[in-house]
């Protein structure tokens, strides 16, 4: 028998969260990327994390392929892997940056923020 | 000044004075500067930090302020009809020199390394941005209207033309010229990567060229957020990664004096192992 606590959560067993979004503070000075990137200097990009397991929820908008993968998983877990938790729709931010010519740009770059994941 | 440089190798280290200017003080001087701003940190960063020899255009600025907070309000950028539906806008700061300082200015030739925007681009608008500043003599004389015309450096074919008002001069302001047709035309690059123009100032009534100091067209102490600049603004087809960019970036700072003044944390072998 599993032990909950008072929240319903599973108690004692280190158990995986289910593929979800979750925060990824991006720093460019830290990556040192400040030397080309002139604003923002830091934005909030996110990450996907967590478990696809059986049975996939909806909101996790699963491929058809990771719905077969995750059920073969299910059957035999040690023939095959879980799908992937990945970025199911992504977002872009502004970036004023200095190119190779030293000139100040404004660029709409795509696909820079999570904004929901999924099984993949 | 020539005493205290010549001083400075003979003071002791602890001495309080300052030594000659190496870079270091302004840095100091700019953070100052950026620390009494009650602006973002962002903004603090581009004032404070250590891209000296690049200094945004205040227009660049408020076109990056503008489209981030849209983008956080859920806004497209293309909502504002100023983007003109691009996802690039590049600025290039003007390269021309001006004959003599005290000689007339009757031209003036704009010039803009361009080399660097692609061909690939879609090029949906194009802005020359010229900072002008009518003195308050010439506007007490000439209260005509003043025709700006717009030349073209090789065939000195005349491509566009804008009416001051002078009445409406007496603040510094930006005139902003339309060059997208002319941009489009590859023939006014010159050297196949120079956009090169030219720009006079007539009295309308009796087609007098005026000197171009009057106007403030001069380029005689101006800082580098007053010089002129293309404005283009471009729609790239195909989707660029953020590293190529960057690759770019780092290529040019290896070889400049920029790198140096990094830091000691991105100068650590251990931090260009990690980067590499």
């Amino acid at each position: 028998a599993i032990l909950k606590n008072r929240h319903g959560k599973r108690h004692g067993k280190k158990s995986k969260s289910r593929c979800s979004k979750k925060p990824l503070h991006v720093n460019f000075r830290e990556l040192g990327w400040d030397d080309w990137i002139i604003a923002p200097l830091d934005y909030e990009a996110y990450h996907c994390e967590g478990v696809c397991d059986f049975p996939l929820r909806s909101h996790l908008e699963p491929t058809n392929h990771a719905i077969i993968q995750t059920l073969m998983n299910s059957m035999n877990p040690s023939n095959m892997p879980p799908s992937c938790c990945a970025p199911s729709k992504l977002s872009p931010i502004s970036i004023l940056y200095i190119d190779s010519g030293n000139n100040v740009v404004y660029k709409q770059y795509e696909d820079m923020v999570v904004e929901s994941c999924g099984c993949r | 000044f020539q005493s205290f440089t010549i001083f400075v190798p003979s003071a002791s280290k602890s001495s309080k004075v300052p030594k000659v200017f190496d870079g270091r003080e302004a840095k100091y001087f700019k953070d100052i500067y950026s620390s009494s701003s009650s602006s973002s940190s962002n903004e603090r960063y581009y004032k404070g930090g250590f891209k000296d020899s690049v200094e945004p255009h205040d227009y660049m600025l408020s076109i990056y302020k503008t489209f981030s907070t849209a983008e956080k309000l859920g806004l497209n950028a293309s909502f504002f009809r100023s983007s003109k539906a691009a996802n690039t806008i590049a600025s290039f700061v003007d390269i021309g020199q001006d004959d003599l300082p005290l000689s007339p200015l009757r031209r003036q030739q704009y010039l803009f390394d361009v080399s660097t925007l692609s061909d690939r681009a879609e090029v949906l608008g194009a802005e020359l941005r010229i900072y002008t500043k009518v003195s308050g003599n010439f506007r007490m004389l000439e209260m005509e209207p003043v025709d700006i015309q717009l030349l073209s450096c090789r065939s000195q074919q005349l491509l566009d033309s804008r009416t001051l008002d002078l009445q409406e001069s007496h603040r510094p302001r930006w005139e902003v010229l339309d060059v997208w047709e002319i941009f489009k035309d590859r023939d006014h690059l010159t050297q196949g990567s120079q956009f090169c123009l030219e720009v006079k100032a007539m009295l309308d009534n009796t087609e007098r060229e005026l000197d171009l100091h009057h106007l403030g067209f001069h380029r005689n102490g101006r800082s580098q957020q007053k010089k002129a600049i293309l404005v283009v603004f471009t729609r790239s087809k195909k989707r660029q990664t953020l590293f190529s960019e960057r690759r770019e970036g780092r290529t040019l700072i290896g070889h400049g004096e920029k790198g140096k003044e990094r830091g000691p944390r991105s100068n650590s072998k251990a931090s260009r192992r990690r980067r590499t």
